[in-house]
């Protein structure tokens, strides 16, 4: 059975798409074998990975629209080690009838439990709302990877998360552990990063990743070129640091 | 009877609260009566005007479930020409109530209609989607500004908007407009700067604010002190350009 994490939070832009994808390619190269999940309607893991609509022949909401099975929607990619399955929800009436379709919590647990999974991760790329998919991927998943970047309005969005893993765990998943909190974007000596990092440690510091993703020009621009940052340029900060990143959850993952 | 502009994009992170408060603080200064509305679930709009939960006595959720009157939900700030219509969605449950209560695309633009609103500009900050609150949102509004951070991530995210703002123009509101498109967290000589502008160039040139808002340290820390960055430190470069944004909306405004 793989390990299947979510990369969740209920806020906007702090790196939730960029960690689940560089994460992904991350355990492809250290020979990891890796399903990516892209549970976001906005699509970004495709932007990031080169798939226009036209390479897309289905997706996430295949699946949890039963119109699909898993064998039929995920997509080979560069690496060997690492099979992609796209959002298909371009419209804005997908984006309805998700809202409709994810009313029930346990739907991708299910689903995903009824088959045979020959990967050893599986990691699952949420939208910035607590409501629908993301709903799915938790109740889905054995962990979750919170991004942060330094502000007030991610601390806010933390403690809402954390109270709905609370529920998670007590109504549809017991099993739901915080895999860890990964600062992003990170800026040393700005007063934001102190601030939110005093706040994260009097919450939940013994979850805090020792890997901080700093802020990289380059990850931004790899958005442009169809590539995550460890493969557009491995030798910028971020893609070093994402590697690390990779390694320190590898290791925390064996010695549980 | 007041202008309403809605600040929208679906894409996380880009500075729509951000813009929605400055910009409100901005007119609000130069003797605008202005109404900040927050849409967003997330309520940050809140965090960055310092409303605590328990100041707080109703929302926009209360006024689309007809729990309460507009002039209920109107709370004071402590800028004379400034009024706040904060979110009160604070759990998940709130958040699925609203998937159902925003299914009808004309209810808040009804709800407006039907009030004597003694203000000159109305702004709405929207969350990181189209459904739901968003479509409400531009629906009730004459013009929307769209906040765009240098990444592939927010143009592929602008094209599905103004695909959608079409389809609110032939179905529910034919007077909305594009009030322009505000690039943030702008870094010169970035790539990603770069890149992104040559897009915008290609896709809606025109519309491009001749205002940039640069990436400013501030703005970041401002959220921890519960003061928009016009207040909170109004010497930062972000501070400013957010005043100077302001001027050139109203310029703007006088002109037509
Ligand atoms: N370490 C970094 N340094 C610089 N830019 C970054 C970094 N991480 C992410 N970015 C950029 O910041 C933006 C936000 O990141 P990303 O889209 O991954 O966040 P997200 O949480 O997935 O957003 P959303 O909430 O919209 O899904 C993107 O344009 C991305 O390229
Ligand atoms: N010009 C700027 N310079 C530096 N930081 C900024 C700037 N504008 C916004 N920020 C910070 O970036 C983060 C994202 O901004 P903001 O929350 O306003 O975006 P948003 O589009 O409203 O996000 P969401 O999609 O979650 O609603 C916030 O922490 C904010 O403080
Ligand atoms: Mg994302
Ligand atoms: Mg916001």
């Amino acid at each position: 059975m793989p390990k299947i994490i979510a990369v969740a939070i209920p806020k906007g832009g702090v790196g939730k798409t960029t960690t689940s994808v560089n994460l992904a390619v991350g355990l492809a190269i250290l020979e990891k074998k890796t399903l990516l999940i892209d549970l976001d309607p906005s699509g970004s893991c495709s932007v990031n990975l080169n798939f226009d609509k036209n390479k897309i022949t289905g997706g996430s909401m295949s699946l949890l629209s039963f119109t699909k099975s898993l064998g039929q929607i995920i997509h080979k990619t560069e690496l060997d080690n690492l099979d992609f399955v796209p959002s298909n929800a371009f419209t804005f009436d997908d984006e309805e009838k998700l809202t409709k379709i994810t009313s029930n919590p346990l739907l991708l647990r299910n689903i995903l439990s009824q088959q045979t999974i020959n990967y050893e991760y599986v990691i699952i790329d949420c939208p910035p709302y607590l409501h629908g998919m993301t709903n799915l991927g938790l109740t889905a998943s054995d962990s979750v990877i919170i991004p942060v970047k330094s502000s007030n309005f991610s601390i806010k969005a933390l403690q809402k998360l954390l109270d709905h893993i609370n529920l998670i765990r007590k109504n549809y998943n017991n099993t739901l552990t915080i895999e860890g909190i990964l600062l992003t974007m990170y800026e040393v000596r700005t007063n934001a990063s102190l601030l939110t990092e005093t706040q994260l440690l009097k919450i939940i510091g013994k979850y805090l990743f020792n890997t901080k993703i700093p802020k990289s020009a380059s990850i931004a621009e790899s958005t442009f070129y169809g590539k995550p940052a460890i493969l557009y340029n491995i030798y910028s900060s971020g893609a070093k640091a994402y590697l690390q990143f990779t390694k320190e959850l590898l290791i925390r993952n064996k010695i549980c």
